[in-house]
């Protein structure tokens, strides 16, 4: 997917 | 989504609450800094651009959402409300905040995963969130008594940060792929500049005493 496992988070 | 990070994001949220709490019952925001809030909404405004963008979970968008407009509310309510921003300590709350936003930008500019606009600004929200307690720990220190719903605020604020510690470790270990060191660096950072203020509150608690930070 496009977002980067980093991004998942808030 | 680990209970590690769950914890943390609901220690978050209550701390939010705390603060709402805090201003909606007293009606007053003494003790409490202006900038710091100004900071945490500048904080998720930079770091959640993509809500519209990248669809994760209801519960990321919704989390993201509610952060947004509770930090934007806080903000406006001690920068307008009539009554809560006569309580505003201005006196006291005089960090020179936009250095810290320069200098975030700046480390942004510089160390960031991929040199694009989102990422770019989501480095920059990683950095000052770890920095923008800073003027409410001057705040308290200079206020000398710090009122309960105050200290809880900072209390959970300061806990959230080390459940989202406790995550990484966890996801390091248990997902192949993960690297984040910018999140781990500045969280340590972050929580670390808490400890200070964790250890008197944990004196007050023990002895039962109000919380006082030495000035």
């Amino acid at each position: 997917t496009g977002t980067s496992a980093v991004k998942d988070e808030l | 989504m680990n209970i590690f990070r769950f914890l943390g994001d609901m220690t978050h949220l209550i701390s939010i609450l705390i603060l709402l709490l805090k201003i909606y019952a007293t009606k007053s925001c003494s003790g409490i800094s202006l900038k710091t809030q100004e900071l945490y909404a500048l904080v998720f405004l930079a770091r959640y651009l993509d809500l519209f963008t990248d669809f994760i979970s209801v519960y990321n968008s919704v989390m993201k959402v509610v952060f947004i407009a509770s930090s934007l509310a806080i903000v406006w309510c001690m920068r307008r409300h009539r009554v809560v921003r006569r309580s505003y300590d201005k006196e006291l709350d005089t960090f020179r905040h936009y250095f810290l936003v320069a200098a975030c930008l700046a480390l942004a500019l510089l160390v960031q995963e991929k040199f694009t606009f989102l990422e770019v600004l989501w480095a920059f929200s990683i950095y000052l969130e770890a920095v923008a307690i800073l003027p409410q720990l001057v705040l308290l220190q200079r206020s000398g008594n710090v009122d309960n719903l105050t200290g809880q605020y900072v209390f959970f604020l300061g806990a959230y940060r080390a459940f989202y510690i406790l995550n990484w470790i966890y996801r390091y270990f248990t997902e192949t792929h993960f690297s984040r060191w910018i999140s781990c660096v500045s969280g340590l950072v972050q929580t670390a500049l808490y400890a200070d203020f964790f250890y008197y509150y944990f004196i007050s608690w023990k002895n039962n005493s109000k919380l006082q930070l030495p000035a």
